[in-house]
């Protein structure tokens, strides 16, 4: 569509600003309320004298998710949709001037709470993580498809509430290894920290590896 | 816009269809695995000795809920969308071909797992519902205001989980107040049955009002 050819140009050109800058960009999607900011705060804690890191937070409205970023001492953008469900490429050249990606190792874009639309909108990142909460059931995979096979990461969080769900761990792996076999899977619980570091690392690597 | 002008034009012309039928439509809303399905099996058999019940199901793809719903011996309806992040008029007016609308008195549409458009297209019906899981976080009511602000009835679902969440109840009453004072809240737990009685009664009474 034409929609989608003109958002691709303009992340073509977010992605050779991004490598001229040096930083690695990834683009970080779930359903509402999975728990992205709260896994961007443990990350955050875990790397912070590690590597330096960026936040643009994107949502409907409200700067909620970008002021639990800054109070971590880090550079953190809230761009408002104004009702659009996800975030393109012209949103993210924009906030970019808000932004010195000279001063940043790694640069995360936490999406807008949707687990349809962002994975269409290609913004000029590197890779693109998404997180599925224990709690929303194991059909997600396979009723909502295209983020599960467009990511890069799949993180399943909400690990310590699995004892009272009926969610499956073993079904989930086998689901994500038909659909998409080459993602790296990372268990986690944000609220107990379990997992944060083995993904955390996988961040560090990656934010190194295009230095 | 245009598009949403042409719905509005098709919900109308559902909306004079199901008053002409006498069945009372619901339109069911809520982020993905917030609990719908789950609502509607439990309900299903509160009330299906009492009121005649059909569901119209919306879903990127498969038919799994359909099929959940279909095994509980009432008519069950699936809508693929094949992209699309909200059911809209047109989907439903074409839907409507597979239903005998006669035979029933409560028509129940599961909208597609989205918090944001979904609450944009009006389908036609009476009333809109929406679920809420307490393992969401208490700011989705200002972070994604539109479907809170629109439903007449928001059921807050898994009350079951709240032990081992930093959720409030009272929290969220109070932003229900605040942005939306007249909708009926319904604190529920579609696993334990809690709050099931409440809510199938409200929906009893809507159904049989139209009559
Ligand atoms: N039990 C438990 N709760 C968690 C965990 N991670 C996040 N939460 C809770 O889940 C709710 C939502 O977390 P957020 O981090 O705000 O989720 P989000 O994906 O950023 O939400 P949006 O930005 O609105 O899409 C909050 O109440 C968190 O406290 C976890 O690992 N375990
Ligand atoms: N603990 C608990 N789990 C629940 C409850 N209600 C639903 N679930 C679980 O939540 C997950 C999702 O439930 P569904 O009913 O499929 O959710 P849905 O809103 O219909 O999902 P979509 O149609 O994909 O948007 C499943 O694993 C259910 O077993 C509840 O009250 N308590
Ligand atoms: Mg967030
Ligand atoms: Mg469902």
């Amino acid at each position: 569509t034409n929609v989608l050819d003109a958002n691709t140009a303009i992340a073509e050109q977010n992605r050779q600003f991004f490598a001229a800058k040096g930083v690695f960009v990834l683009n970080l999607m779930s359903a509402p309320g999975a728990g992205k900011t709260t896994i961007l705060e443990k990350t955050i804690e875990a790397l912070k004298d590690q590597i330096r890191i960026g936040v643009i937070e994107g949502d409907i409205c409200t700067t909620r998710d970008a002021e639990r970023i800054a109070a971590l001492g880090i550079p953190a953008v809230q761009i408002n949709t104004d009702g659009a469900c996800h975030l393109d490429a012209n949103m993210i050249l924009r906030s970019l001037q808000n932004l010195s990606l000279e001063d940043l190792d790694l640069l995360v874009i936490e999406n807008v709470g949707n687990l349809v639309c962002p994975a269409e909108f290609d913004l000029g990142e590197h890779y693109k993580a998404m997180v599925i909460s224990v709690t929303e059931g194991n059909d997600k995979p396979t009723k909502y498809p295209l983020m599960f096979k467009e990511s890069q990461a799949i993180l399943v969080n909400k690990l310590d509430l699995l004892p009272y769900t009926d969610f499956s761990l073993e079904v989930l792996k086998q689901d994500l290894e038909t659909l998409n076999p080459q993602a790296q899977v990372f268990p986690i619980s944000a609220r107990t920290g379990e997992g944060v570091v083995a993904w955390s690392q996988w961040l560090v690597e990656l934010a190194s590896s295009i230095k």
